[in-house]
């Protein structure tokens, strides 16, 4: 530990990933990092929750050369990362040398390992002299697949947190650490494949979000980048594989539906007395799911797609209605079921399977074909 | 020495020297200092030799040459670090 034991007073920290490094896949970033957390929480009752903004107790970034402290990086090589000791505004940090080849294996320098030793400062660990110890200084390469931590780790951040809370990890065991859920999926959904459909697409406080089956993008339409979550690191109460889900901005509020239920939510916050039945919208009782929905504000009209049918929902005389018309007759070209919609500027987007169709609605017909991936930079 | 020798040598001090400073809080006393009599580089030699379970020579042999040239934590190893 550090001269005078600093330790956070509270088991449940926040982190937050500032920036990414472009050697990995965001998503592979949040992995790893995630993973590195729970080598520790494995171990102790300490929980970390992740953080999209504001303030975190454990603030993580990547940068090159001099960043805002005290101890500028070397370049490629030597001090590959740092990270502070518990306490207040740097208190915690953890900082990533850009200019290493960050990666998820034996070659250039695996991200996973790194930051699980970084955290064991962010902790309150100090360096051990045990060369097998994942609070050893030097970097060794080591089988990411099947992480072991050393007793000696074990005895250090219990010394400063207790044991585990749940009985089955006995101290005396290793304790080793497989995969997190996520980077065992077989392939994260990748937005450059030929096959890419999502379950659902909309705006967000000026962003475009997809959703696929557990994960969503956040895209900016002016920023190259996407930023890939977890549904449940948002919003941790929604299922995955949502069926649709509509902004509507002068409310700052977003609707996401998932089978007959759908939810209600502010930025990260789901708003109370959320599920509720989609029947309660003015659905008729036979409609237990939607496929795609978007919110039209200069019409002030809500459309609800299902199968080749639509319904509207008038906000200004709050009625919806009364039976369903057919998609084509009012959107030409537009065929058949549609996986999710959405509205930027003054075009709709269908998203159809692999295909993206771009429709003008003043023109009352589909301008552009587009690949599903369009918004994504492939 | 012949020159590759010497500057091998010099270089070799510069990263131990440079190593010392990041991680062991050694700390240049003056503009310059002559190898030999500065003990306190020595001490700190000794100090990280010890701490990587090195033989203890306080000399920079091949073995404590390799080991400041892996990447490693930028966090140093002696305690008082704030």
């Amino acid at each position: 530990t550090f001269a005078g034991e600093p330790k956070w007073a509270k088991q449940v920290l926040t982190y937050r990933i500032l920036n990414y490094t472009p050697d990995l896949h965001a998503a592979e970033v949040n992995a790893a990092i995630k993973k590195a957390l729970s080598v520790w929480s494995h171990v102790t009752p300490l929980k970390f929750i992740r953080k999209d903004r504001g303030d975190a107790d454990i603030m993580i970034s990547f940068a090159a050369r001099g960043h805002n402290d005290f101890i500028p990086f070397d370049g490629p090589g030597g001090s590959v990362a740092h990270a502070y000791a518990p306490g207040k505004d740097f208190g915690g940090d953890a900082h990533f040398d850009e200019d290493e080849t960050w990666t998820k294996s034996t070659e250039g320098t695996n991200l996973f390992y790194v930051a699980a030793h970084e955290f064991g400062h962010s902790l309150g660990l100090f360096h051990s002299k045990d060369p097998n110890a994942l609070m050893y200084p030097v970097y060794r390469k080591f089988d990411p697949s099947v992480f072991r931590l050393h007793q000696d780790d074990i005895n250090g951040i219990q010394h400063l947190y207790g044991p585990s809370s749940n009985t089955h990890n006995d101290q005396r065991e290793s304790t080793e650490i497989k995969d997190s859920a996520e980077s065992k999926d077989p392939t994260l959904p990748n937005t450059c494949g030929p096959n890419i459909t999502f379950d659902a697409v909309t705006t967000f406080r000026g962003e475009i979000m997809f959703f696929k089956d557990k994960h969503f993008w956040r895209k900016h339409p002016a920023v190259r980048t996407a930023d890939f979550n977890l549904i449940s690191s948002f919003w941790p109460r929604l299922p995955p594989g949502v069926d649709a889900a509509y902004e509507m901005p002068e409310k700052d509020e977003t609707v996401i539906f998932k089978g007959n239920e759908f939810w209600v939510v502010r930025g990260d916050t789901i708003l109370p007395g959320y599920p509720q039945k989609i029947y309660t919208l003015g659905f008729s009782k036979d409609v237990t799911k939607i496929d795609a929905a978007f919110y039209n504000g200069k019409e002030g009209k809500t459309h609800y797609f299902i199968a080749d049918k639509f319904w509207s929902y008038d906000k200004r005389s709050q009625s919806m209605d009364r039976k369903p018309k057919l998609i084509r007759d009012a959107f030409p070209g537009i065929n058949g079921k549609i996986d999710a919609v959405f509205q930027h500027e003054n075009f709709f987007y269908f998203f159809c399977g692999r295909k993206q169709l771009e429709f003008d609605p003043n023109k009352k017909r589909v301008t552009r074909l587009l690949k599903t991936n369009f918004w994504f930079p492939c | 020495f012949p020159a590759d020798t010497r500057q091998n040598k010099e270089e070799g001090m510069q990263l131990i020297q440079k190593y010392l400073e990041n991680y062991y809080g050694f700390k240049k006393d003056g503009e310059s200092f002559i190898w030999k009599s500065n003990s306190l580089m020595t001490q700190k030699i000794k100090e990280m030799q010890k701490f990587f379970g090195l033989e203890v020579t306080g000399k920079l042999d091949s073995g404590t040459l390799d080991l400041v040239q892996k990447r490693r934590c930028g966090f140093p190893d002696v305690a008082g670090f704030s």
